[in-house]
């Protein structure tokens, strides 16, 4: 039935299909649409063009909601950023790519190589301190995670550093020794500076289908997740699943990776990224 | 749980004689979700439902199983029917050496894979060689090396300012030196709207004639797998796909779509971080899961 002009149901049929398709999920594109309904009753909305026009500005209230600003300020020592997530999303990269932006900020940077498990995980972060030009805390392969951690942060202190990045290992949450293993990481941050970890970033692959929520709901309960890093946007995955994220853990995205080169990092920019959803 | 939300919806089909359209609405409606959830592509769970409502329509509601049950039983079916066969070999070349070529989007398991291909090929009492042709992520050669020694195989690369093609065509003079009857090759991540990447591995393809061209992606893929599946499938005469981090707890819908669009089977499993968690896959289980 048409809800007044050229509005029928095949409008919002094809609205679900580009959010379905973008990975937003049933449960968050069923209450889009649902909301969508309204508001299309309400202003006698009559095509699809001013639907859309609807649609993205409830996005956009969605996903203006958080602090999507990183602030690197330390408070009086340094700032301390962990960066976790499952195995291959882009953590190490992202890593390197930040230490970069803000070392061109003119801040000093200082990175923590606390994957201690995955094959040549340190000399890949370490190629990153060389191209950046700044210090790397690391230990031997099959050293305890924690212990480079707590060196780094350590370090970081009698160097007086403004910033401090600490990588750790892809781990599925599923995992319950990886994820104490991860809270340990945390804790042991906390101990040796109690304000820190200032930052801690879930970095997110956006290829990832719905599982993308459950991995945030799950790191967020263990570490306490500040803000996404929403990577490999540069493809065609949409990452519309950190819709779902904002809604339920009201954890802002705060940059997006956007290629695999030392300047492919972007501040996260809500109505582009919802433009982008629909292109 | 969807057992129980179908058990509901079909309460009231007992009695009713056979299923009709009509009466199976509501839980093919709850089935489409499932689907959906379980990151099955959008246009796949639009024809798959059409294709379960004609085999079901018209059947007689079996008074000995509960009408969910039954629907339940054709969506597995047709599921599993999709993702064919479970003992889907490698391809042995008939005169040495058998190349593998590893392709995929950044970040999926390559590297990893590669390795576990190898442990897996020894374990059969072949000699691998694993090849580093990925030169441009930071020590991406020097990680297929640590896992050489893991595994206890050859590897080879020319490092990273050599060019991916020549590693590959190198390696096959390489293979025979050392007596290796297996060539497997790691290429870098790419992705599949890099045209000069994808010009790149089609270059690899014509120089080196892989006999197994392995398209590898992570089990938690969305929506965007019918994208890189398609891609990489015109581009690459692809042989086969591995699934990757099938020890986490993604419902894996992306495996549908993979099939689909390479016509390819999945041909293992990654099943763990460790060189030893290379699996076979098993359609019965995957449908399972799929469903949740
Ligand atoms: N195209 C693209 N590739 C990216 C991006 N971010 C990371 N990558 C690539 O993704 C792959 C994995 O990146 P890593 O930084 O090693 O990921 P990780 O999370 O540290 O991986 P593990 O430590 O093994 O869990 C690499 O090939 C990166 O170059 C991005 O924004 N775009
Ligand atoms: N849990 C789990 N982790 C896996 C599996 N396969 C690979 N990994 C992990 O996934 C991450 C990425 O693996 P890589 O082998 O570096 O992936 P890749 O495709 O070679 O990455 P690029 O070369 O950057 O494109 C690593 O942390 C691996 O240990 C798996 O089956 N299960
Ligand atoms: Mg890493
Ligand atoms: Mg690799």
């Amino acid at each position: 039935r048409a809800l007044g002009g050229g509005l029928g149901e095949e409008a919002f049929e094809e609205i679900e299909g580009v959010l379905i398709q973008a990975d937003l999920g049933v449960d968050t594109t069923q209450s889009l649409i649902a909301f969508l309904r309204a508001a299309a009753r309400l202003h006698h909305v009559g095509d699809t063009e001013t639907l859309i026009g609807l649609l993205k500005e409830e996005l956009a209230r969605i996903l203006e909601q958080g602090d999507h600003a990183a602030t690197w300020d330390g408070g009086g020592g340094p700032h301390v950023t962990l960066i976790a997530g499952v195995n291959g999303s882009g953590k190490t990269t992202t890593a390197g790519k930040l230490a970069a932006r803000l070392h061109r900020e003119g801040k000093s940077v200082m990175l923590g190589a606390a994957d201690t498990f995955r094959a040549a995980a340190a000399e890949q972060l370490t190629v990153w301190s060389e191209r950046v030009g700044i210090p790397i805390v690391k230990h031997q392969e099959g050293a305890d995670p924690a212990a480079v951690a707590f060196d780094a942060t350590d370090a970081a202190v009698s160097r007086r550093v403004d910033c401090l990045l600490i990588d750790t290992a892809g781990r599925l949450h599923t995992k319950v020794n990886l994820m104490e293993e991860i809270r340990k990481i945390r804790r042991v941050v906390q101990k040796r500076i109690p304000s820190a970890p200032h930052e801690v970033l879930l970095v997110l692959d956006a290829t990832t289908g719905q599982n993308g929520l459950q991995q945030a709901r799950i790191f967020t309960e263990a570490i306490e997740v500040t803000g996404i890093v929403l990577t490999k946007l540069d493809g065609t995955a949409k990452g519309g699943i950190v819709v779902a994220i904002q809604q339920e853990l009201g954890i802002p995205i705060k940059f997006i990776g956007v290629g695999e080169s030392i300047d492919d990092l972007q501040p996260f920019n809500p109505r582009e990224f919802i433009e982008a959803l629909f292109s | 749980s969807l057992s129980q939300k179908l058990e509901n919806a079909f309460k009231n089909l007992r009695g009713q004689g056979k299923l009709t359209e009509k009466n199976m609405k509501e839980g093919l409606q709850l089935i489409r979700m499932a689907l959906l959830e379980a990151d099955v592509n959008y246009k796949v769970v639009k024809q798959f439902i059409a294709d379960v409502t004609e085999a079901a329509d018209g059947q007689r509601v079996i008074d000995s199983i509960r009408p969910d049950q039954q629907i339940v039983k054709i969506v597995h079916d047709e599921l599993v029917k999709i993702m064919g066969g479970s003992n889907a070999p490698l391809i042995t070349a008939e005169k040495a050496p058998t190349i593998i070529m590893l392709v995929g989007l950044q970040g999926q398991g390559k590297t990893t894979t590669a390795g576990k291909l190898a442990v897996h090929l020894k374990k059969k009492g072949r000699k691998p060689l694993l090849v580093g042709a990925d030169v441009y992520r930071p020590a991406a050669i020097r990680q297929l090396e640590v896992i050489a020694g893991q595994a206890g195989v050859e590897s080879f690369s020319l490092g990273e300012h050599a060019n991916p093609v020549d590693i590959c065509v190198m390696s096959r003079g390489e293979a025979q030196m050392r007596g290796c009857d297996t060539i497997i090759l790691d290429t870098a991540g790419r992705l599949h709207v890099d045209d000069a990447m994808m010009a790149e591995v089609r270059q690899i393809q014509k120089a080196v004639t892989p006999h197994e061209i392995l398209f590898v992606a992570n089990a938690m893929t969305g929506q965007d797998a019918v994208n890189s599946a398609k891609q990489f499938h015109d581009n690459l005469p692809l042989t086969g796909v591995i699934l990757t981090q099938m020890d986490g707890d993604a419902r894996g819908g992306a495996a549908i779509s993979l099939i689909q669009i390479t016509g390819c089977p999945i041909k293992f499993v990654g099943t763990g971080e460790k060189l030893e968690a290379l699996d076979a896959f098993h359609p019965q289980r995957m449908a399972d899961q799929i469903l949740g």
